[in-house]
């Protein structure tokens, strides 16, 4: 009954959906209208030959780098929440530890063109192809089918935005000190969704979201081909990766 | 786990920037 009438809930919770919207316009990284713009601006079969022959640590090392800089647009997201900073240090570090790279790849589904199955990346937009001398075929493969699912959905900004707070937001993630608080705002924000989904008569959308299984188990897979790629490339992680990238994943 | 996490720990500490 929130939306019906304009109790001071209702009043909280729309304060909430605007907080969360501003958040996000300001730490998108890449504005939709431009990503828009250039979805057909596909990188040329050479520049794809240059990319596949570079060493698998350069190339390592480049996506970690975009990685990084997305992650540091999240770190912005989260601060930006009302409710997040209130969260003591240790349980905003396990959010985002556990969360920032979720939200990544959500956020992903902004930059993927689910028409040729590209990525914008460095510029222009890739194919699952060019990102070959990673060694992770799988990975990528996972990657791309899973912003080809999202892309399915049809997310609107808002949607997006409240989709990623709530990823992030998440009282069940390990190690929380104060599992209650984090819950509570958990709680705010699934409301705040679904009146937004009921606004735009968008409920649908609840059913066809991804499981959170899903994200975790892409997260764990690219866990997963840092510890390969470490143990082929001894050294490497420790001299050339961004240190924020090293903190959360190695 | 502030010890384990500082950069994540002064990005969060910093200003909006």
């Amino acid at each position: 009954g929130l939306l019906e009438s304009p109790t001071s809930a209702g009043v909280e919770i729309e304060h909430l959906t605007q907080n969360v919207l501003k958040s996000y316009r300001e730490t998108c990284q890449l504005r939709a209208e431009d990503l828009q713009l250039r979805r057909w601006d596909t990188f040329s079969r050479e520049e794809v030959c240059a990319y596949q022959r570079k060493p698998m640590e350069e190339m390592w090392q480049r996506c970690a780098g975009r990685i990084t800089e997305a992650i540091q647009y999240v770190v912005e997201f989260a601060k930006r929440l009302r409710g997040f900073m209130d969260l003591c240090q240790n349980d905003q570090i396990v959010l985002l530890k556990a969360g920032a790279m979720e939200v990544v790849l959500v956020r992903m589904c902004r930059a993927f063109n689910a028409d040729n199955r590209t990525v914008f990346f460095e510029g222009k937009y890739a194919g699952a192809e060019l990102f070959r001398s990673l060694g992770c075929h799988e990975l990528i493969s996972s990657i791309f089918d899973f912003a080809q699912s999202l892309c399915a959905l049809h997310f609107s900004e808002s949607e997006v935005a409240l989709f990623s707070a709530l990823v992030l937001v998440n009282a069940n993630r390990p190690w929380l000190q104060d599992q209650a608080k984090v819950a509570r705002l958990q709680g705010h924000l699934d409301v705040a969704f679904r009146v937004l989904l009921r606004r735009t008569r968008r409920e649908g959308l609840l059913a066809r979201l991804p499981p959170p299984g899903r994200l975790r188990a892409l997260c764990s897979q690219h866990v997963e081909q840092l510890q390969a790629f470490r143990r082929l490339h001894p050294g490497v992680l420790h001299a050339a990766f961004p240190p924020l990238y090293r903190e959360l994943f190695a | 786990l502030q010890e384990k996490h500082r950069i994540l720990h002064k990005l969060l500490q910093n200003g909006n920037s």
